[in-house]
């Protein structure tokens, strides 16, 4: 399974 | 950094000319709905000093903007309240209908989360309403909504550069498609911005 994507941005 | 450059013309504007005229109240509320929404990982997902701290430029300065406009004495009387009638309910109860559909995980956080991204995408629209009615747009306030505008046409460039350039870098498709539907809603504001940049006019929408 992916990974969800990390929140890095704003 | 366009995204803070467009908070700081409008707090310049507001500040200084001590003036909200041709401001769209509602948009600034909904934006509060925003940050407040997506930011609620502020403590718990640390992701740098830079991040933080921006996040919570963006969250005072929005509630500085919505005190000014509803709060100051002087501020409060340029409102332009019977021009700014757009309804928050329009886009506030669609956009959360599509979180509930259309998310990557079904926790409160995530569907919040994802709620902020949908409403992000068209809480300019009450602004641009706004702007078609006002007759005379002064230049920080049609350079406030180009900032506005600019920021998310910026992060679309980034998404590719990151795309291409960054390892493990995940797709997110939530944010990309929301952020094309964002920044198509500017490309008619675009349009006249620069017309009138060209020009050397005053900005003007056709009604």
């Amino acid at each position: 399974t992916k990974t969800a994507a990390p929140k890095d941005e704003l | 950094m366009t995204h803070l450059a467009s908070i700081c013309l409008l707090l310049l504007k507001i500040h200084t000319m001590k003036s909200c005229a041709g401001v769209s109240l509602k948009t600034q509320e909904l934006y509060a709905l925003v940050f407040v929404t997506r930011y609620l990982d502020l403590f718990s997902n640390f992701v740098s000093m830079y991040n933080t701290i921006m996040k919570i430029i963006f969250l005072s300065s929005t509630f500085g903007i919505i005190w000014y406009m509803r709060g100051h004495k002087l501020v409060r009387q340029s409102y332009d309240k019977e021009q700014d009638t757009f309804r928050h309910y329009f886009l506030v109860i669609p956009c959360m209908v599509l979180a509930l559909v259309i998310h990557s995980k079904f926790t409160l956080l995530e569907v919040l989360w994802t709620f902020s991204i949908y409403l992000e995408a068209v809480a300019i629209l009450p602004q641009l309403v706004l702007l078609q009615r006002t007759r005379n747009i002064d230049n920080l306030t049609g350079n406030y909504i180009f900032c506005l505008g600019a920021y998310r046409a910026l992060y679309l460039l980034n998404w590719i550069y990151r795309y291409f350039m960054e390892k493990n870098y995940h797709a997110q498709w939530i944010t990309w498609m929301a952020g094309m539907i964002q920044t198509a809603i500017y490309a008619d504001f675009f349009y006249y911005y620069f017309k009138s940049w060209k020009k050397n006019e005053r900005l003007k929408l056709p009604a």
